[in-house]
């Protein structure tokens, strides 16, 4: 910022001036095209396009003017009347549209039509700079931060960007990627007070229709995915406290407006990345979780779970296994832990390897005393090769076939050798695998029932139960998984679960369990 | 089950900047190019009025029982917007035809006298804009370049 | 309990898509036709 070349500044104010007046002149002609040809002569008279270095510190000078022209306008109209507001946003939009349109022409016309790479770079350098100037600002300005300028650069920059012209699709997936890659280094953990905007933006209908419907191939699942990630990262202390201020809470009930666009729309989005989900949501958030957990694919119809007699193993997708795009096995760490466990699994040995499991699992990280991505990471893991296993004998997940395995001697060890908060994570992590009717929901739902009617204490039981009711007390939706696992609880005598004393532990504990097994009888 | 976790320093920070941009949520209008002639001026209105726009209120459809008063002011009005292109629409599905110079929306009043490859001459009623009105035109050549 | 999400201004039954009309995560209506930017043939662009 420094090393601006004397007379720089002025040649930037001028020439955006310049801009904007010819941007809003009726012979700009059409998309300001003719503007655009008159004014890159200007340009380059004023040596802007001179080299690199010029050009950047020019959109950086241009930014920082309209920005400030921004802060002016809305410094002027404090406390005006909401007519006004829109005034004073017609006032930033003149300046703020006209410099977007400047930059969309500059990178559609920069190189031939042929090469892209000019393209993307100058794309991706201005992103960088006003996401610079974002955050510089955001650490200056403090709480007198305002988004509206940045928010609104980048909305029409994007929407320029994706406008339907043949130049624009030959580099569409890399305007996603630059713009995914902007967003991300704006997560709502490095710029707050640009959450809001930064939520509006991901969650545009341009966007969306972009990353989640149009581009082919779904190449933008996993970026949009990435997204999503920060955001619950972001949110994941508050919630986890569950005491909400009322800005978090704004941002919670807005996410899950996005969740249920997505439940509604893209329910494979959100079947495919629910691991990666689940696994930063934070284990209180039992809704937010539960409408993720709900998605099924739509070409799938799912049998009604209050079906007397239902056979779920009988069912054509129950054998097939779900498409899980986390590489969850990568995050079982150190590499000597997923050795000896890979051991255990083969040949139940080490003998040590059980009873030494709980120490890997403990974590010092503040305000939780287990690794809860390592435990999730562990049980998904350790079902999946169960469930392999058990197909390698050609048998199909039962009460009887995932019984007596290296397998079920790691699940059993956890449910005992773990204290309550411990197992409660254990617990919560087979739980997040009971979604629509696929192999994992099968296996996790067996095993959960098997522990439970292997458990050698009744507190084993009881936070089993505890764990699938605290799912099923809240506003729906509820996953199918999760229904038909406590559908099969309470109906079946072999789990004896009506006579167990944690169920009539209190009238209204016994009037619930007598609600919920009416809601599901 | 798990209890509270005590908040960072980090996490009251970012409250702090999260409670600031509380005050100036973004605003759907931030979104969209601006509306030259019907901005978005939000107003409360009584309760008994419609909040809310009718079924399918963006289907062709629909826009096809309205009046052609209604689909002009719409077109005119809604400019660059779905709804001037699904007004449009409309307009097209009644025999309208959208005159690119004039920029006004002709029709047919009766089948012409004379139609060649490259215009056709008649009557028309057309929407004058300016007026606001529909008006009549005879022996008015209608020029295909000028056909949308 | 949560929130009864059907009280969030979408139509979650609707055969159509929602993303389309979504109009912002703060907002329970949804995007009226003339909210919604349309790339209409330039000499619609009539003002």
């Amino acid at each position: 910022i420094d090393g601006d070349p004397p007379g720089l500044h002025e040649k930037a104010e001028y020439l955006l001036r310049e801009w904007v007046n010819m941007y809003h002149s009726p012979a700009a002609g059409r998309d300001s095209t003719k503007a655009f040809t008159a004014f890159v002569q200007q340009m380059h008279q004023q040596g802007i396009l001179k080299n690199d270095d010029v050009i950047t510190r020019f959109f950086r000078l241009c930014s920082e003017m309209c920005v400030d022209l921004c802060y002016r306008a809305m410094g002027e109209a404090t406390g005006t009347p909401p007519t006004n507001q829109a005034l004073i946003r017609a006032k930033c939009f003149y300046t703020l549209d006209a410099f977007v349109r400047l930059i969309a022409l500059l990178i559609k016309h920069s190189g031939d039509n042929a090469n892209t790479v000019t393209k993307i770079n100058l794309l991706n350098k201005v992103l960088g700079i006003v996401a610079g100037v974002l955050l510089q600002d955001h650490i200056v300005r403090m709480t007198e931060f305002q988004q509206l300028p940045y928010h609104r650069i980048f909305i029409m920059l994007f929407i320029e960007l994706n406008a339907p012209e043949h130049i624009l699709e030959n580099i569409n997936y890399q305007v996603l990627t630059a713009f995914c890659n902007t967003f991300h280094v704006l997560r709502p953990a490095k710029s707050p007070g640009f959450s809001y905007a930064w939520l509006e933006f991901i969650s545009h209908r341009v966007f969306i229709g972009r990353m989640l419907a149009l581009t082919p191939q779904q190449k933008g699942w996993g970026m949009y995915a990435q997204l999503l990630i920060d955001l619950f990262k972001f949110l994941a202390p508050f919630l986890r406290n569950a005491d909400l201020t009322k800005p978090t809470q704004m941002l919670y009930k807005g996410t899950l407006r996005v969740l249920l666009v997505l439940l509604h729309d893209f329910p494979e989005f959100l079947c495919d990345y629910h691991y990666g989900f689940c696994d930063v949501i934070p284990p209180n958030c039992v809704q937010m979780r539960n409408l993720i957990l709900s998605a099924f694919p739509r070409n799938m119809r799912l049998p009604d779970p209050f079906t007397p007699n239902l056979k779920v193993d009988m069912l054509t997708d129950i054998s097939l296994p779900p498409r899980i795009l986390i590489n969850f096995a990568s995050k079982i760490q150190p590499a000597q832990f997923k050795k000896d466990l890979d051991s255990y699994l083969k040949s139940r040995s080490p003998v040590t390897f059980v009873s030494d499991l709980r120490s890997y699992l403990q974590s010092s990280e503040p305000g939780t005393r287990y690794n809860i991505q390592l435990m999730n990471a562990l049980v998904l893991y350790v079902g999946t090769q169960a469930i392999q296993f058990i197909h390698s004998k050609s048998l199909t997940p039962s009460m009887s076939t995932i019984a007596h395995s290296a397998h079920m001697d790691i699940f059993q060890n956890l449910a005992v050798a773990l204290d309550t908060e411990g197992r409660y994570l254990f617990l919560t992590a087979i739980a997040n695998q009971l979604r629509y009717p696929n192999s994992h929901t099968h296996y996790f739902s067996c095993t959960l029932l098997y522990l439970f009617a292997e458990a050698n204490t009744e507190a084993i039981q009881e936070q089993i139960t505890r764990v699938l009711l605290e799912r099923l007390i809240v506003n729906r939706p509820h996953p199918w998984g999760l229904l038909i696992t406590f559908i099969e609880l309470i109906k079946n005598p072999q789990f004896k679960f009506w006579n167990h004393e944690f169920v009539h532990c209190a009238p209204e504990i016994e009037k619930l369990f007598e609600s919920v097994a009416r809601s599901c009888m | 089950p798990l209890g509270p976790v005590p908040l960072s320093r980090e996490n009251f920070y970012q409250l702090q900047m999260l409670e600031a941009a509380y005050h100036h949520l973004p605003h759907p209008s931030d979104s969209e190019r601006q509306r030259s002639f019907l901005p978005r001026n939000p107003c409360p209105t009584p309760s008994y009025y419609p909040q809310l726009p009718p079924p399918s209120a963006d289907s062709v459809e629909f826009f096809q029982r309205l009046s052609t008063e209604t689909l002009f002011f719409i077109f005119y009005y809604m400019e660059g917007t779905k709804a001037q292109y699904l007004a449009a629409k409309a307009l097209k599905k009644q025999s309208w035809r959208f005159h690119t110079r004039y920029m006004m929306w002709f029709q047919r009043h009766e089948e012409p006298k004379t139609i060649t490859e490259d215009y056709e001459q008649g009557t028309y009623i057309y929407f004058d804009y300016e007026k606001w009105c529909q008006r009549k035109k005879e022996g008015f050549t209608f020029e295909y370049r000028y056909l949308e | 309990p949560g929130i009864d999400l059907t009280t969030l201004g979408l139509n979650l039954n609707s055969p159509e898509n929602l993303y389309s009309t979504f109009q912002s995560p703060w907002v329970d209506l949804p995007c009226r036709p003339q909210d919604i930017d349309y790339h209409v043939p330039t000499e619609y662009l009539t003002n």
